[in-house]
């Protein structure tokens, strides 16, 4: 049977659990509101030290599920 | 390690901090106990001092509170968003909560009250998150023995920038 391809993201639940995570701790500031989903989570992977592929890979999943502070990770 | 936007600080090194409420999780003995060795973890490396009241205003409101607890940032229940702080100022700033659905403990492996609020109040003074793995305030939880908890240089670094080395 072939493989089950899992979801890109830009479509979904995964969209919408990346976007959440990225609004709270990676939130968009005047200077940066035309960036994409795809530089949002490379920003995310380049303060996190991941791999960048600007993709919801395992790696970039897994740290969103960890135990974490409430602030975010940039700041104004 | 960084800090916030306009670098807000404290103007003053001797400052006061109120438990406000108290987790279910440990004795009332043992969160006042973490709580004070989490402040010196700053204090024994910064000319900062700090005074514990018990009544009034303070500098730094410590609390355990679940979901919406009055700030507009609602806490999340088990997991993912443990703690957060407010940056040095008037009013709510410097303050710190702590989400009492977690399950808090004082030497296990649960959520390790000391280690958050060791973080916590270094938001508390004026820093932000470090993209250092392994920095106190690297953002992402991560267990280690609080009997041989030593500051890393990192955070050592960013809040002596903020307020200089302790004078002997």
């Amino acid at each position: 049977f072939p493989v089950q391809l899992r979801p890109e993201p830009g479509t979904g639940r995964d969209l919408q659990k990346i976007k959440a995570y990225l609004d709270k701790f990676f939130p968009i500031f005047t200077k940066t509101q035309n960036l994409s989903i795809e530089e949002r989570i490379k920003e995310m992977q380049r303060f996190f030290h991941l791999t960048i592929t600007g993709k919801l890979d395992t790696e970039t999943e897994k740290i969103m599920t960890l135990p974490r502070c409430g602030l975010p990770d940039v700041a104004e | 390690y960084q800090t916030f936007p306009g670098t807000p600080r404290w103007k003053k090194t001797h400052l006061t901090y109120r438990i406000v409420s108290y987790t279910s999780d440990l004795p009332r003995k043992k969160v006042d106990d973490a709580i004070k060795r989490a402040l010196m973890v700053w204090s024994d490396v910064t000319p900062l001092r700090f005074q514990r009241v018990y009544t009034g205003q303070a500098d730094i409101v410590i609390g355990f509170a679940r979901r919406e607890h009055g700030d507009g940032y609602p806490f999340d229940g088990r997991g993912n968003t443990l703690a957060h702080a407010f940056a040095p100022g008037e009013g709510i700033g410097g303050d710190a909560h702590f989400d009492d659905d977690e399950k808090w403990s004082d030497i296990n492996q649960d959520v390790n009250l000391f280690l958050v609020a060791a973080h916590e109040f270094g938001h508390s003074l004026g820093l932000a998150h470090s993209n250092v793995r392994g920095a106190l305030m690297y953002p992402l939880y991560s267990y280690q023995n609080p009997q041989t908890f030593r500051l890393p240089a990192d955070d050592r670094r960013g809040i002596q920038k903020l307020y200089g080395k302790k004078t002997s």
